[in-house]
């Protein structure tokens, strides 16, 4: 069952509290913390039930709470994988996803089918040397809505068949 | 001796060869030129001196002194360019680096920067900063906004209510930055935009400073009873700076535009496998 009310009242909490970095001590600290993460815990629930139901089918949703240090274990060692894109704005958006992956060739797909460019670059080297590849490609998203993405990692077969695929006549 | 530079349809950053530090950032939609030095500094943290015991610390930014150090002179630069995105990945110090990035069709510099585990064995506690420093006559001005909604001109050493006397020249010019703060000459406007509340301030006139880390020694004795100081190694932190360069007559729409995207930015869901692709409005 998923539900946004702990994370709000830990929110309320934290604000009530001023609970910037610092102005606690450390176990006080430690405590806002855990309250956001058992806050968090069911609001995934709740935005994995969202978009089942919006997109009429159940997945087992993943979320990347340390994307911000290019940390992703599900995009970094799948073969294939989906990522939803919600855009929260009331308008159509373009943005660049990054994604950590570990290195290799990889194919995106846009909610049309069409394969969108992509590039995998590498991290600086005083990021951790176990997280340095990760995935670029644009996606599109409309106003207050979402989009899917399908990306497959190609190994030596189908990147062969990918690019006998491509180079054939469009009318095959 | 070669130029280093990133650059797309509409925007070029450029790099001192010598210093691999940004050194100027050009609008070619808007025809604007402006040199700009980019580094990382840091203020040391004041344990309290004769004219006051007020030490630095979670809830009072003090420094020593009023010149802050360069955490490096110079940074080891390397490009990556590919088709979507270029970059310029700088290394300041062991414990700060920058990605300067620029991806196709993006009408902003994009400063990715990550700062720690600041380190304090040398006994000073210690205050980070991102400064912009640029030729633009500012007269003393600078603007930073309230929760994105109200922007606010500050002017330094004055408090549009009161005769100020100031006596703390670096915290006394200090402001939160919830959103984004800029400078102007009038003709040309340099706005960062934060993804996260920050202090900032420009203590000289084409200047422009964002506050990123601290690590302190000391506590400010007001309440807490604990130095800013974190136990083991020490915390590192990432951020971003979102960099427009724009005329003032273009600038509002660019920045408020830019600000909806970072505050409402998409959200990101993945699932294993294959699935159906989907595009719901």
């Amino acid at each position: 069952v998923g539900d946004s009310t702990p994370l709000k009242e830990a929110m309320a909490v934290l604000q009530h509290h001023d609970a910037v970095t610092g102005t606690s001590r450390q176990h006080v600290a430690n405590d806002y913390a855990r309250q956001l993460a058992v806050g968090w815990g069911p609001c995934e629930v709740l935005l994995s039930n969202a978009l089942a139901r919006l997109s009429g089918s159940k997945q087992n949703f993943s979320f990347c709470r340390e994307l911000n240090i290019s940390i992703c274990p599900l995009s970094r060692k799948s073969a294939r994988f989906q990522v939803t894109i919600y855009n929260p704005l009331g308008r159509k958006v373009d943005w660049i996803v990054r994604l950590p992956v570990s290195q290799g060739i990889f194919l995106v797909k846009d909610p049309n089918g069409k394969t969108v460019p992509s590039n995998v670059v590498m991290l600086p080297s005083s990021y951790s040397k176990e997280y340095q590849w990760e995935l670029l490609f644009s996606a599109s998203m409309p106003a207050l809505g979402f989009s899917i993405y399908s990306v497959a990692r190609m190994t030596g077969r189908n990147l062969q068949a990918h690019k006998m695929q491509s180079s054939s006549p469009k009318s095959n | 001796s070669h130029v280093l530079a990133i650059e797309n349809e509409h925007l070029r950053a450029t790099f001192d060869p010598d210093t691999g530090l940004l050194m100027r950032i050009e609008n070619m939609d808007q025809n604007l030129s402006l040199p700009v030095n980019q580094g990382f500094f840091w203020y040391t943290a004041n344990t309290g001196d004769a004219e006051s015991d007020q030490a630095s610390g979670a809830y009072i930014f003090r420094p020593t002194w009023y010149q802050p150090q360069p955490v490096s002179r110079w940074a080891q630069i390397h490009l990556v360019k590919t088709a979507l995105v270029q970059e310029a990945h700088q290394n300041f110090s062991a414990w700060c680096s920058q990605v300067v990035r620029l991806y196709q069709g993006q009408r902003h510099l994009e400063l990715e920067w990550t700062v720690g585990p600041i380190p304090v064995e040398d006994g000073w506690g210690k205050e980070v900063i991102s400064r912009f420093k640029t030729g633009l006559k500012t007269k003393g001005q600078f603007y930073t906004d309230s929760n994105g909604r109200e922007i606010l001109k500050r002017r330094r050493d004055y408090r549009p209510t009161w005769r100020l006397n100031q006596t703390e020249p670096v915290a006394g010019n200090y402001y939160p930055v919830n959103t984004r703060i800029y400078i102007t000459d009038g003709n040309m406007q340099l706005t960062v935009l934060t993804d996260r509340s920050q202090g900032g301030s420009s203590l000289k006139d084409g200047s422009l400073e964002l506050m990123v880390h601290r690590r302190l020694l000391v506590d400010d004795g007001r309440g807490v009873g604990e130095a800013l100081m974190e136990s083991g190694t020490g915390e590192w932190v990432r951020g971003r700076h979102l960099v427009l360069l724009d005329s003032v007559k273009e600038a509002a729409a660019s920045h408020r535009l830019l600000a909806e995207k970072v505050v409402l930015a998409p959200q990101l869901v993945l699932a294993q496998g294959d699935g159906a692709l989907y595009h719901a409005p």
